[in-house]
């Protein structure tokens, strides 16, 4: 499976909605420093819920919230499109409560599988229709809304309100989780060389 | 759990042999400070350009440092596919010759069906990619993303890309 | 010795303020978290990026970090003058015209006395340089100086220069 | 003034003896990864005795020796040429240690003044006559040797054997020291960032 297309809404230096279409192979990003190229990566974190609010440069949830507009709310929309030949692992390979999640795997089996019925929202003029979508593509969201109480954060898998635990569970099966080293971002590269030999160790043991 | 991390430790160093080789043209290897009771110790990475002797990658050059992460991250890729890859400016230290070489491994490694979403000022990075989104900042600093463009066509609205390098 | 703390910031924050302004375009200053008290607090570097709100340094783009941390050295540079300058792949991060604007900077910096010695990869640096320095490395790893190029002058032997970027 | 010439002889990735020379005005450093770019900014710092060894990226000082010939000693020696309107201070504007400094500078000033006598060593076909040499350059030297207890390090100023501390006072008075913030190094920009505001503050205690 691949990455359809990025839907970022009020998200940091986006404010409205910017659709990204995305192609197999191989996309570069580019532009000036400070245009947002990096903001798409950490959209892409953000959205799957693949890492904190520090490493997207945010002290808080809020702040990940555009700052000039003056809505109180940002999104994140990312549309995969499944292939053929993908690989799904029954069980999340690199899940360290794998025992945990088969049950909850089971019940999402259900909830989510290939005829779940998937509820409408805004228009997506961009997707196929409807009978189509839950056979093609796979969609995760996640929106942040600030109150004054505090920003509250909550998470879409196919359209269906979820939980970040069955979000990873279900990306953990195409090998997406925050174990995984498929996001680099910039200056990671130095980090590897000052680790200590020990902390370079561990992430063998955590991959495993 | 000593057999799996053995197993592990087996697959992401035989990787890093051969990515390394193509990547810096040189021998490297991840080596374990304590082979017998690995969880006791740790580990590092050695490598030796061409010509050059061996050396820790402490003590290295910015640019062979870079490459040899690099090596090292493809290592633990491969060990672990993913449906898709993001790297962000991961080719800043690097000369024209080594920026080369990491784009046309990444070009390689998407043919073989992963999909690559890459931030680069780098030309050869860019030259390499099949398309490029172009991300500008207007005025007020909100960003604008000015269009895909696929390579083979019309460059149409992508001044990002001429601004930079 | 509080006397002396509060000249040195005064100085400091004064020349960060100007050379923010011409390196990046924007507002920029030095805020310690305990005015009254200094020794008990920190000191963070605030910027505004024309357009954009004033935000925590922390928080900025790759290349606007590196931007900031350049005018901040410099600020102390202005404070503290030394006869010479040497500078190792500062411009890393910096697209096209960033890099060109440091550039332009360290040539105004070096036409008013002191002398520079910096190393780049970067086309804008080497352009604005009075001269360039080759250095390539023979196969077996030891380092060959090739050629002082002066510019305005027959290229020579520098196809290190060529090679990169 | 300016940094004349740099002579590198057997250290780090220069094995056998390079003459560097230098102008003033601006001067750029070019060359592919691994060349040896930032080896001569280290030998800078070196010659100068600016900084650790770690921060030249070794681990003890005979990493510092070429390791590709046979012989088991380093040296680097640096020329400055002075200049009618350099400001010299009195004083080293930031040594810490400037009551104790000032006894020093006077036997200094005695032992190495314009008109002290110059011991020759190798030929150096690249500097004036030995009359205008103390009248219009400054030579600093250092050199380590590898024996089998151990390294040793031996400065010299001016072609006579000195101290670390000799050569700080009368570098300081130039403005030329490990306090001033006159050399970046490679990854160093990064680091201003990353510190804390604490740290960041105590910059501005030592340099007031
Ligand atoms: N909540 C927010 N609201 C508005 N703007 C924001 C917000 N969060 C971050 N930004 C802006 O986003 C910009 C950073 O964007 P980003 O890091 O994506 O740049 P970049 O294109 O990667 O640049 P570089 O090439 O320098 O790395 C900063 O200038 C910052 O002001
Ligand atoms: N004692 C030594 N003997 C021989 N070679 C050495 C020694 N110490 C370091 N080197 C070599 O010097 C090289 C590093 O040189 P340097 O850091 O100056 O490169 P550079 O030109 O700055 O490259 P980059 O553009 O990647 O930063 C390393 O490849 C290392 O092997
Ligand atoms: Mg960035
Ligand atoms: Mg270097």
């Amino acid at each position: 499976m691949y990455i359809y297309q990025i839907e970022i809404d009020n998200f940091k230096s986006f404010s409205g909605q910017t659709v990204i279409p995305f192609r197999k192979g191989f996309t570069t990003v580019s532009g000036p420093n400070g245009s947002g190229k990096s903001n798409i990566i950490d959209s892409i974190l953000f959205c799957l819920g693949l890492s904190s609010s520090r490493v997207m440069r945010a002290e808080k949830l809020s702040d990940l919230v555009n700052n000039l507009s003056k809505r109180k709310e940002a999104k994140v929309r990312i549309v995969f499109k499944k292939e053929p030949h993908d690989r799904v692992f029954e069980e999340a390979l690199d899940s360290s409560n794998s025992t945990q999640s088969t049950v909850l795997e089971q019940a999402s089996q259900l909830v989510l599988g290939e005829n779940a019925p998937v509820k409408k929202h805004a228009p997506k003029p961009e997707l196929p229709a409807e009978s189509a979508l839950s056979q093609d593509f796979i969609t995760v969201s996640r929106r942040i809304r600030e109150s004054s109480s505090g920003s509250s954060s909550t998470y879409y898998l196919n359209e269906q309100v979820s939980t970040l635990t069955d979000i990873h569970e279900y990306l953990g099966r195409y090998n997406i989780s925050p174990g995984c080293f498929n996001v680099m971002m910039q200056g990671d590269v130095a980090g590897f060389v000052n680790m200590s030999s020990v902390e370079r160790r561990k992430i063998i043991d955590e991959i495993a | 759990k000593l057999v799996s991390f053995k197993k592990a430790f087996e697959h992401v160093d035989g990787n890093f042999k051969a990515i390394f080789q193509e990547l810096a043209d040189g021998q490297g290897r991840l080596v374990l400070t304590n082979p017998e009771q690995p969880f006791t110790g740790g580990m590092t990475i050695e490598a030796q350009p061409r010509g050059k002797k061996m050396q820790r990658i402490e003590a290295m050059s910015g640019g062979e440092k870079s490459l040899t992460s690099l090596a090292f991250v493809f290592s633990l890729q491969r060990y672990l596919p993913a449906p898709f890859y993001a790297l962000d400016e991961v080719d800043m230290n690097l000369d024209g010759i080594n920026a080369e070489k990491l784009a046309h491994m990444v070009k390689r490694e998407s043919i073989k069906g992963a999909q690559f979403i890459v931030v680069s000022l780098r030309k050869p990075m860019i030259d390499h990619s099949d398309q490029t989104v172009g991300v500008t900042q207007r005025k007020n600093g909100i960003t604008k993303v000015t269009g895909v463009n696929l390579h083979g066509e019309e460059l149409g609205d992508v001044e990002a890309i001429n601004e930079v390098n």
